[in-house]
């Protein structure tokens, strides 16, 4: 042995690329089985300084389900998000565009800005507006809008708190919207200022000055409180120990203000919202926008969103498949759940994010930031924090738009209105 | 990327009556913002 080692002369052979990427694959995939693995057990048994860490949520399902659950789905999310803000050559773009359109069904007559060295990368094309006119609202005041383009995957009623099985598709509406907890009544805080000068004090001598809001509010059967009910005698507050942590009133219409959401205030069902006699009834509907889809989001109806709450969850895939494969897939992705009230009682809007497009704005909520480390790690504290005190964690952070309008006690939105949309990454 | 909407609307007194929430749209239908997805 020794003089073959001696003597044989050493030769280099090129291997495949492939197979040499293939081999790191593995190495990599066995490390981070084995070092997640570590990490569970660890939190399982706690490292004795802090309290044992929320289990981390496990989604069982087929083997591609399992493989996606050991992926860091948030980190390539983001990374994703980094690689599609490269500024793309500007001789590259319209070509780089137009394969784009192609591949993905993309209407170019449709977009806003007909040059498209105008974008300066992949992300500000894929957030690119629409030529005003090819959107029409349906002309029928009573019609529900579709929010966006897509297609409509599950629709239908709600039966108890069980949302429909529908084709595999089983999850209750706690787990999509959290538990029901009654919304913030309107709050004795003095209207913002920025709410004053929008909507001026009534004039002496009688004449009465209907502000936006009321008139809103009046037009489409929405409750609301008369401004001077603000500063009467049977003002109504709320006795909620959250919301009177509610110390300073945002300067903006647009700003929320923090509310602890890990206390559980008076859960009740949510079909208890539903009025006694039946007459009403909560339904849902699914609309899944493709990679090639506009995808910014609209107000299907007039209505007030009252307060959103922010789950920052994972981002697996939303594509069609997965959603049948994986049941319960919208309670572990994250998403914003605004929450807020119609002609016809609750009203509510859940844009769901996913590994390609991870970033979910809206509009009138400057301070809303997903798929970003910060939330994450809000996130993980809010909820050691909660298994310290021995509280449920509630799984989101919840913010009010109660100082968005001393009259409606939210912020109004309008059908057709745009709301805010989806960012790559 | 999705998006799910949970509302309260009126119930259809009974099948084909014009009172209540009614869709119009098919599963696996393509929509267009804007587009209707039901009526009250």
């Amino acid at each position: 042995l020794r003089n073959a080692l001696k003597d044989t002369k050493v030769r280099w052979y090129p291997i495949p690329v492939g197979l040499g990427i293939g081999f790191l694959g593995l190495v990599q995939f066995y490390k981070t089985q084995a070092r997640e693995k570590e990490r569970l057990e660890r939190e399982a048994e706690g490292d004795g300084v802090r309290p044992k860490k929320r289990a981390r949520i496990r989604p069982d399902g087929p083997w591609q389900v399992q493989i996606m659950s050991t992926l860091p789905l948030k980190a390539m999310s983001r990374l994703w998000g980094k690689f599609n803000e490269l500024t793309i050559p500007y001789y590259l773009r319209v070509p780089g565009f137009k394969l784009y359109a192609f591949i993905f069904g993309v209407n170019l007559d449709e977009v806003s800005e007909p040059d498209l060295h105008v974008y300066p990368n992949l992300s500000a094309f894929f957030y690119r507006t629409l030529k005003p006119g090819v959107r029409p609202l349906d002309p029928n005041p009573n019609a529900l809008l579709s929010p966006a383009d897509g297609r409509v995957l599950q629709f239908g009623k709600i039966e108890g708190n069980d949302i429909e099985q529908v084709k595999g598709m089983t999850y209750t509406i706690d787990a999509l919207l959290g538990k029901h907890t009654p919304p913030p009544s309107l709050s004795d805080k003095q209207p913002s200022a920025a709410h004053q000068s929008a909507n001026p004090p009534p004039k002496q001598g009688g004449e009465e000055h209907i502000s936006k809001d009321e008139e809103f509010a009046r037009v489409n059967g929405i409750s609301y409180t008369l401004p001077n009910l603000l500063s009467g005698p049977d003002k109504k507050t709320h006795d909620t120990k959250t919301l009177e942590d509610q110390s300073a009133t945002p300067s903006s219409p647009g700003a929320v203000s923090e509310v602890r959401a890990d206390l559980a205030l008076g859960e009740k069902p949510w079909y208890a919202l539903l009025s006694p006699d039946n007459r009403t009834a909560l339904y849902y509907a699914v609309v899944y926008l493709a990679p090639g889809d506009y995808h910014r989001f609209h107000s299907p109806a007039n209505w007030v969103v009252e307060r959103r709450r922010h789950f920052a969850g994972e981002l697996y895939s939303v594509s069609p498949y997965l959603q049948r494969t994986l049941p319960g897939l919208f309670t572990l992705n994250e998403r914003v759940v605004l929450l807020g009230r119609w002609r016809w009682g609750f009203f509510s809007f859940v844009p769901v994010g996913a590994t390609n497009v991870g970033s979910i704005a809206v509009n009138f909520d400057k301070e809303l930031r997903t798929n970003s480390l910060l939330t994450d790690t809000a996130a993980d504290r809010a909820a050691e924090e909660a298994a310290a005190r021995g509280e449920p964690y509630a799984g989101f952070s919840e913010a009010s738009y109660a100082a968005a309008s001393a009259v409606l006690g939210g912020y109004a939105l309008r059908r057709g209105e745009e709301m805010g949309g989806f960012k790559l990454g | 990327s999705t998006i799910v909407l949970v509302f309260e609307a009126p119930v259809a007194e009974n099948p084909g009556s014009k009172r209540g929430f009614v869709w119009a749209v098919e599963k696996g239908q393509k929509v267009k913002m804007g587009q209707a997805l039901g009526y009250v």
